[in-house]
């Protein structure tokens, strides 16, 4: 049974969509503990209508032919919408600008926010993690995957209006599972862009670390322009430069998150 | 008659808030030419729900009394939405999460996206600028505020992920232009958190000024830490560290926005 995992925070550039193309991407690589062989299958959903994350995995606007707007709003199933990537074991279900109108036209839907979990319900087993990347806002997209969602990952900033934008996310989180999605957890905050060097760093660590405890994850993600040159090459950190510190930090957090998932 | 500037980008976390907060602060700081005398008088419209700029200059949530949510929805007056701020000549009509639901509530009104735009029309001429904050998206909010502007500010990141979304933008400004206010026009570009030494930078600038020649500003924000810190004291920059390269090189931002328009 695939756990889905969604990335989100309303705060913008915060660190989702580099977050979930290299999760997704080092989930699918990792073998985790040697009795699982190689690789798992992982699916990177694109839930936000700007397509970064299709774009990170190859799939940039003039090679979408089907996107999820067509298994939202159209008649076309989710499985049909499904890519395969660079990555072995990695596929995506990729997004393009028409998801801009799904905010409108599912406003008149009943059960608008749980369109995505219905969606997702028939193809979640054939998945080991279905990844969503999630739009810089509260809306409608956002509300779908965390109502479809095991946990969520929320990338943030060491920075003052990161910080300013928590308390807003997890009020909307503990309000999603009261009255749409009883399974719903936080896994985690995740650090990236994380800079040692200032005092602001350690000022919203510290106070991260005193509002949340345990729900904060140990990996951080270190500034690393690798991370950022890799979209424009259409490949996960993990095949534009394996080494680097970016993509090996993003393989640590993959294995952290399989690690606390299994303990769930 | 005062000239209302928006300040907008879908991308997430490219600098909007930081450069409409510092922008709107420094116009009014600044006297101008010599005969303009010192100061002008500047407010600073925040129309993002997460309420960055409020706090920005000094009204964090706890703070806020009546916000642009109650004049938009309710039957409050703008005029008395406004605030002062620490700033001689700035003021502010701060935003608090109550403007989450405007997207919803907005929807059905008819010509929903000149509600902005009707309630500045009786107060413009008290302002030299009007500045206003966008959300990072497409909706409801972000068309109110480019239908009630003359010139868009669109701050961005010398990244991939930031140039990918460029075209969508100048294609709603465009769509804005046309059938809702014949007057928009984009000001420039602006590349905030500048830093010279990738080649990311130099092919992302390359690539924007290749498209927009002129509508580039000259001035580039540079990365500094002091325009990070300031937000945690409710301080823009000229009043947290006016020596600072990230304040000074906001201040030369003001003096350029100022030429160009004396120009338009
Ligand atoms: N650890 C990192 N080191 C360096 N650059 C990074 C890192 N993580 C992300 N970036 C870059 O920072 C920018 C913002 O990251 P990203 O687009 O992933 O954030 P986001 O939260 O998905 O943004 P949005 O809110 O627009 O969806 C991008 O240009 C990305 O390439
Ligand atoms: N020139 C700069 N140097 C250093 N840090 C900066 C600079 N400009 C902005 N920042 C910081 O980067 C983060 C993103 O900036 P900001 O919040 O202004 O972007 P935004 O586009 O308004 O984001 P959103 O899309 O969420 O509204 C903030 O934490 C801010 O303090
Ligand atoms: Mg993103
Ligand atoms: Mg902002």
């Amino acid at each position: 049974m695939g756990r889905i995992i969604a990335v989100a925070n309303q705060k913008g550039g915060v660190g989702k969509t580099t977050t979930a193309v290299n999760l997704a991407a080092s989930l699918a690589a990792g073998g985790g503990s040697a009795g699982e062989g190689g690789g798992r299958r992982v699916l990177l959903v694109d839930f936000d209508p700007q397509g970064n994350a299709s774009s990170g995995v190859g799939y940039s606007r003039g090679k979408v032919e089907l996107s999820v707007y067509d298994a939202l709003l159209g008649d076309v199933a989710f499985a049909d919408v499904i890519r395969p990537t660079e990555v072995r074991g990695l596929f995506v279900a990729p997004a393009t600008a028409d998801l801009y109108a799904a905010e409108l036209e599912l406003i008149a839907e009943a059960e608008r926010e749980g369109r995505l979990a219905r969606l997702l319900a028939p193809i979640v087993d054939r998945f080991d993690y279905i990844v969503i990347d999630c739009p810089p806002s509260l809306g409608i997209l956002t509300l779908n995957a965390l109502t479809a969602a095991d946990g969520v990952v929320v990338p943030m900033l060491c920075e003052y209006y990161s910080l300013e934008g928590l308390a807003a996310l997890v009020d909307t989180i503990e309000r999603v599972r009261r009255v749409l999605n009883p399974r719903l957890a936080i896994d985690g905050v995740l650090f990236c862009m994380y800079d040692p060097r200032t005092n602001l760093t350690h000022q919203v660590t510290e106070e991260v670390r005193a509002h949340l405890g345990a729900r904060v994850f140990e990996t951080v993600i270190p500034r690393n322009v690798r991370l950022a040159e890799a979209p424009s090459h259409g490949k996960p950190a993990l095949l534009y430069d394996a080494s680097s510190r970016g993509s090996m930090s993003y393989v640590q957090f993959a294995d952290e998150v399989v690690r606390r998932g299994a303990g769930a």
